[in-house]
């Protein structure tokens, strides 16, 4: 555990006196190995270890801490208000149909987040949602939300003659204005921000789409490569926060730090499994613990 | 023996980037940097980058050629949530396909919404035979059956899809080891061969990932996805010598063809560029 090995590292030092800059830059070393091997990314964890050394320097030594644990601290705390210290709402403002698009990698989980985020605005807001199959091109991926949805209670769109996500995603918003519908979610299919071809389709869609909330659904397990991931589709599509899923692994989640530190977006939700219940919101504090290991 | 100048500050630093951004890890890193330093200072010839390719590619286990008599020679595939399996055994019973031998997907994800659909749709586009059972059937039993399927069509293989599961599941985890133990019922000496199907994209969590699989079954081969993005897939170093196990294939994009047989000197040199 990070406190142990940065106790370690401070075993000299008594209850008396000043965190000295020598102090800190070992203990800046062990704070630097703990991110990367959470995956924040590497730019990111130095940017990271330079503002919490000049937080630490000349910080006095508490006597109800031991200096390593007065480190931690420091570097908790950095984290929880790194991340956003208020966990931020989903903003569906104005006149509905409020219109939330997914979007992000193969695999990442946005199907099931349609599905998930259906299920938890009703329960919570009582609204009625409508969840759209704009994936046109992943085998059986109609079929799958199909299921979800009925799962979650949500009402279900989709065309299985249509070929154009934008075209769905159009006449999906026109029938849930009609249904009074007041929430539409628009799953998408998985892409790679270096497919120029499939970065225009999402493009189309988002203009279609004209949504409230653009969220990138980002694997908990992703590594490094996350922040390419979100700033390319951020500066291509642009969103407006995120979900981290598959939490419920043992992932330490660094790329929820990287994003955050990249974007400055919030992440909005936290997918800890795969049934419809298995969504939650963000908690910037808990989320601090995990990835401080 | 001349011994040449250390290596200056910036290539040191640029080299622990490309290591660190391609998720090799804090402690992989440090040993490669470590060898770096010493290799560079015998070797002036060669480029920096030569160097740190030569060391990466040493950090590999050798791929011995797998082969199998017994027919059908059966493959279980496993991993994560959305790392790959379904499409990767689409892939796969194309090369077979299109090898001149025979194949049958079974699937035994009884879980996920449309898992059998998924596959099944598969099987149509590209002619081959699937097995699927209705959601919530036994996975143990969808196995069963479609090994004894493959051996009454006489076919070369049959691949097996699990479900994706997260290693802290305690109870999928137990299934798991289920499955693995049912198909050794249907056919002596099965599964032959069990992948382990890893995205490219994830991060330190490959090992632990890959170790606790290997509690439950013996995985024999990794398959790493999606390297057809900007993740370099350097979470596999530490899997791959931790555990020996060799790197079968990597995933190249969705489509039936996208799939290519591991070359370590190739995957080195796509990390350090
Ligand atoms: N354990 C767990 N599994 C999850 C979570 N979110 C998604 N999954 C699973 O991850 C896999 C991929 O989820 P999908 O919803 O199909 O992902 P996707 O982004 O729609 O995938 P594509 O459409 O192919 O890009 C499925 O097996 C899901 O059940 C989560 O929070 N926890
Ligand atoms: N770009 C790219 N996408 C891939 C690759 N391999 C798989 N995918 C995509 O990743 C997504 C998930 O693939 P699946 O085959 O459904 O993954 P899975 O492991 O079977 O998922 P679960 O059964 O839900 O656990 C799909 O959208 C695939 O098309 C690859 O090598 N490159
Ligand atoms: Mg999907
Ligand atoms: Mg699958």
């Amino acid at each position: 555990k990070l406190a142990d090995r940065l106790g370690q590292t401070f075993k000299n030092l008594s209850g008396k006196g000043v965190l000295s800059e020598s102090n800190i830059s070992d203990a800046m070393r062990e704070i630097r190995r703990a991110l990367l091997e959470a995956d924040v990314n590497f730019k990111v964890a130095k940017k990271f270890v330079a503002e919490v050394t000049e937080k630490a320097t000349g910080e006095r030594v508490l006597k109800s801490l031991s200096p390593g644990q007065q480190v931690v601290k420091i570097v908790n705390e950095q984290i929880v208000e790194l991340l956003g210290s208020n966990a931020e709402k989903l903003e569906l403002t104005g006149k509905p149909p409020h219109v939330i698009l997914l979007l992000g990698l193969q695999g990442s989980g946005k199907t099931t987040t349609a599905a998930r985020l259906a299920y938890l605005l009703q329960k919570k807001q009582n609204r009625r949602c409508m969840v759209v199959a704009a994936d046109l091109q992943r085998p059986a991926a109609i079929d799958q939300l199909e299921v979800m949805a009925k799962k979650a209670g949500a009402s279900f769109y989709c065309d299985r003659n249509e070929k154009d996500p934008a075209e769905v995603t159009r006449a999906a918003i026109h029938k849930a204005g009609l249904a009074y519908n007041d929430v539409v979610i628009v799953d998408t299919a998985g892409r790679l921000h270096v497919d120029s071809d499939l970065m225009e389709e999402l493009e189309r869609v988002k203009a279609v789409a004209k949504p409230d909330e653009s969220l990138l659904v980002l694997d908990g397990l992703s590594g490094q490569d996350a922040v390419n991931v979100a700033l390319e589709f951020n500066e291509q599509i642009g969103f407006s926060g995120a979900v981290l899923t598959k939490m419920d692994g043992d992932s330490r989640g660094g790329a929820a730090l990287s994003f955050r530190a990249v974007t400055g977006k919030p992440i909005k939700f936290v997918g800890i499994g795969e049934s419809v219940t298995g969504l939650e919101e963000f908690d910037p504090s808990r989320m601090a613990g995990r990835i401080l290991g | 023996l001349v011994f040449g100048e250390g290596v200056d500050e910036n290539t040191l630093e640029l080299a622990e980037e490309i290591l660190l951004a391609s998720d090799l890890g804090w402690e992989l890193t440090e040993l490669v940097l470590e060898r770096f330093r010493k290799e560079f200072k015998l070797n002036r010839d060669s480029s920096w980058k030569v160097i740190l390719v030569d060391i990466l590619e040493e950090l590999l286990p050798e791929n011995k050629s797998w082969s199998s008599d017994a027919k059908p020679a059966v493959t279980m595939v496993v991993g994560v949530n959305g790392a790959g399996k379904t499409t990767t055994i689409a892939r796969l019973s194309q090369a077979i396909t299109r090898d001149g031998h025979s194949v049958l997907m079974g699937c035994a994800d009884t879980y996920r919404a449309a898992a059998s659909e998924q596959l099944a749709l598969w099987g149509e586009r590209l002619g081959i035979p699937v097995h699927t059972s209705i959601e919530g059937t036994d996975p143990g039993s969808v196995t069963f059956d479609a090994i004894k399927k493959a051996q009454t069509l006489k076919l070369d293989h049959v691949i097996i899809d699990t479900a994706g599961r997260l290693p802290t599941q305690k109870g999928l985890m137990d299934e798991l080891s289920k499955v693995y133990r049912v198909a050794g019922k249907a056919m002596e000496g099965a599964p032959h061969r069990v992948l382990l199907v890893l995205d490219g994209t994830v991060g330190q969590n490959a090992l632990p990932q890959a170790q606790q699989f290997m509690k439950f079954i013996p995985v024999t081969d990794i398959v790493v996805t999606k390297l057809d993005g900007t993740a370099k897939g350097g979470s596999v170093f530490a899997m791959a010598r931790e555990l020996n196990l060799p790197i079968r294939y990597i995933g190249v994009g969705e489509g039936a063809d996208d799939l290519v047989v591991f070359d370590g000197r190739t995957f080195v040199e796509a990390i350090v560029g």
